[in-house]
């Protein structure tokens, strides 16, 4: 889009036209578009080709440069919580975080959380036989809050590194099921004070500007401290995690580009930006 | 909400009397704005305001004493219209068994809506037959047989180990066999991008010929739903789209772009998990719904 082109309104509406498609949202496309004219009036820009590097440094600079580790911590068991809405890839990638974390030499565990939907345990365990970890679950239909406490005692008694639990998909309009997810946090919080270190929302980056509500309602429940972006690998660009940088000072810490246990990288956010304008 | 914005925006024009082309096209660019965010499709957009903006000045909402309201009955009207005048229900095949597939992106909600359809096909009085085609995902053929089990629904699998176009040909056999009026085959979610996995959906269609080939779309799906649909569309020529997840905050502009992009109806709406939250789609509803 900025190849051989003048800086002119047109190429303003472009730009708008681009970041809009890559779900970016309207209002902060706009936002952005407007640093860009004020850079190009103050810094004088002249060439098309150098609004590349001006929209890409804003874009950084609410992103953040750094890719965003994982806050674990060794010798000590850590807790992960993973949740989201429903079929955004939770559970697969718990499984591709597992086995992420166990090529790391860490001593893996998993929790079925997921009580409800039909299979859900069933889809972890094998999961858990792929990768090679132990997954501790109830019977379907069982309190969610009980497995979460008999894997953490688990955890404990194996000496494991680090424990991740998956919930089951639910809307963030649903007030019970919310709460439900504040139980299950202060079961951790109770059983394991000061060991759950993430707290992760996956987000589907086909998701539209739903994601900014979702990120918004699951934070002020669930306390999340960062984003695994799944399905990358589609055409869907996730432009949605820019304004929800800008709103809730939330990192993407992780992405999904695949079905298979190694599809899960951790995000570069040169690559993201770079991505969002091929 | 858009409604007092476009109010808004008119009244600070009444001081000037008549209105021009111009406050016009303000007030549209309220409306695109409104649409964006519901995630409509930035090039549906940009057509539909013209479409509007024509009929508008047709209609002389610039004569009009209440201009505002008239640009809002008109969008309203035209995104309706768009959405499609009529409730679409399924098509019946003449000689059974009438075969229904679902298609589309993962996570999309195609096995919940397989079961959900089955469900109210046989509170009609028919006798469905679920098939596992997912031979992929972990417990894929698991979940359709509890959903069965708790519909007492029969389900049709042949493991993970024959491919899906192998299954549908023997379930459509399974059925003729046992008396299942209606088979609903679930297949595993895909990219619209990932060649061999549409190709596959290709030649289980050439292979069983569904009557219904309907593309499960998640309701809260970004500017994104125009490029799936258009492949899914391009490729097995859907005949209708269920739009799932609608039981949460999300607009739904998706379901404006996959219509005005593939010109098939939306024929149901996921309203919930449990296997009774199907529902007919409603265009009126929608589209008041896209507009906020
Ligand atoms: N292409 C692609 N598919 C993915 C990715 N992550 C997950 N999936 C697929 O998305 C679908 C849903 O994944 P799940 O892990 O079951 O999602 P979930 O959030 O646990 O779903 P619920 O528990 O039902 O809410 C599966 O078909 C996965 O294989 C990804 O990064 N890329
Ligand atoms: N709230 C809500 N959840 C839904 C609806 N339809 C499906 N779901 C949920 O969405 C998630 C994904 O549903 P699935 O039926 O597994 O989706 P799928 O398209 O078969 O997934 P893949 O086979 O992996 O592609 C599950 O948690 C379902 O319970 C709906 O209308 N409303
Ligand atoms: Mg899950
Ligand atoms: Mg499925």
């Amino acid at each position: 889009v900025f190849s051989g082109k003048k800086i002119d309104e047109e190429l303003f509406e472009e730009l708008e036209e681009v970041l809009i498609q890559g779900d970016v949202g309207v209002n902060t496309a706009i936002d952005l578009v407007e640093i860009l004219r004020e850079r190009v009036k103050s810094e004088k820009i002249k060439e098309a080709e150098q609004l590349r590097q001006v929209i890409v440094e804003e874009i950084i600079n609410i992103m953040g440069e750094e890719t965003s580790a994982l806050n674990l911590t060794p010798g000590e068991l850590n807790i992960i919580l993973i949740v989201g809405v429903n079929g955004v890839g939770k559970t697969t990638s718990i499984g591709k975080l597992a086995y992420k974390l166990k090529s790391e030499g860490k001593r893996v565990m998993l929790g079925a959380g997921d009580t409800f939907r039909a299979a859900a345990i069933d889809q972890l365990k094998v999961w858990g036989q792929r990768v090679g970890v132990d997954v501790i679950s109830h019977k379907e239909g069982a309190d969610p809050a009980a497995v979460v406490y008999d894997a953490i005692q688990a955890a404990n008694a194996r000496k494991i590194d680090v424990l991740i639990i998956d919930t089951a998909g639910r809307l963030h309009t649903k007030v019970n099921l919310m709460e439900e997810l504040k139980k299950i946090r202060r079961i951790i919080d109770k059983e394991a004070s000061g060991a759950l270190k993430e707290v992760l929302l996956v987000l589907d980056a086909t998701t539209g500007q739903n994601a900014l509500a979702q990120a918004n309602t699951f934070g002020q429940a669930a306390g999340v401290t960062g984003v695994i972006l799944t399905k990358l690998d589609g055409t869907a660009k996730g432009g949605v995690v820019i304004g929800i940088k800008a709103e809730q000072n939330l990192p993407v810490k992780l992405v999904g580009v695949g079905e298979k246990m190694e599809d899960l990288q951790v995000f570069r956010p040169q690559d993201f930006v770079a991505a969002l304008f091929t | 909400s858009l409604g007092e914005k476009l109010q808004g925006v008119f009244k600070k024009l009444k001081g000037q009397g008549k209105i021009s082309e111009k406050d016009l096209k303000t007030a549209l660019r309220e409306v695109r704005v409104a649409l964006l965010e519901a995630d409509v499709n930035y090039k549906v957009v940009k057509d539909f305001i013209n479409n509007v903006n024509e009929r508008a000045l047709g209609q002389e909402v610039l004569e009009s004493l209440t201009p505002g309201q008239q640009v809002i009955k008109i969008v309203n009207d035209e995104l309706t219209k768009l959405m499609g005048g009529f409730q679409s229900k399924l098509e019946i095949s003449s000689k059974p068994p009438t075969i229904i597939m679902m298609v589309g992106l993962q996570g999309s909600g195609k096995t919940t809506s397989a079961g959900k359809l089955g469900r109210l096909l046989k509170k009609q009085g028919r006798r469905p037959l679920l098939v596992a085609c997912d031979i992929y995902r972990p417990a894929a053929i698991k979940q359709l047989q509890v959903l069965g089990e708790q519909l007492d629904i029969p389900v049709f699998s042949m493991g993970n180990k024959t491919s899906p176009v192998d299954i549908a040909r023997a379930a459509i056999n399974h059925a003729a066999y046992h008396g299942n009026d209606i088979v609903i085959l679930d297949t595993a979610g895909r990219l619209h991008i990932d060649e061999a996995l549409m190709e596959e959906l290709s030649l289980i269609k050439k292979q069983v010929n569904p009557i219904e080939i309907l593309l499960v779309v998640d309701a809260m799906t970004g500017q994104d739903a125009v490029n799936v649909a258009e492949k899914f569309n391009e490729l097995l020529d859907l005949t209708g789209v269920v739009l799932t997840k609608l039981d949460g905050d999300t607009r739904g502009g998706a379901a404006l772009s996959v219509k005005a992009v593939t010109g098939k109806p939306v024929k149901f709406v996921g309203m919930g998990e449990k296997l009774d939250a199907l529902e007919p789609f409603h265009p009126d509803r929608m589209a008041s719904r896209i507009l906020g």
